[in-house]
């Protein structure tokens, strides 16, 4: 993937997203 | 330099703070990512939908720029 930092942030936000924000 | 995990999460802090009495913008900021993550959309279209989102919060925008690729930014009028 070209984008590995933005790949990074959007598997976080998705972890704390499914934690509840 | 390379981001970390304490970064991205530090960065998800600063924008939930920011909105903390408008929590939904924080909420759609959680929805861009997670369409990126899916490969609903692709890196411009991220970065149309954060500028739009975070305009008027130049230091935001700043500290999202830092995640994207070279070759990608998001400007910040003076």
């Amino acid at each position: 993937l070209p984008a590995p930092q933005l790949v990074m942030l959007a598997n976080v936000a998705a972890v704390t997203a499914s934690e509840g924000g | 330099q390379k981001l970390k995990v304490e970064d991205a999460l530090s960065y998800l802090d600063q924008v939930k703070i920011r909105f903390a009495n408008d929590p939904g913008i924080y909420n759609k900021f959680l929805d861009i990512m997670k369409e990126f993550k899916s490969q609903s959309i692709d890196t411009p279209g991220v970065i149309n939908r954060v500028s739009q989102l975070f305009h008027g919060h130049p230091d935001l925008v700043l500290g999202f720029n830092a995640f994207l690729p070279p070759g990608y930014r998001i400007e910040v009028p003076k």
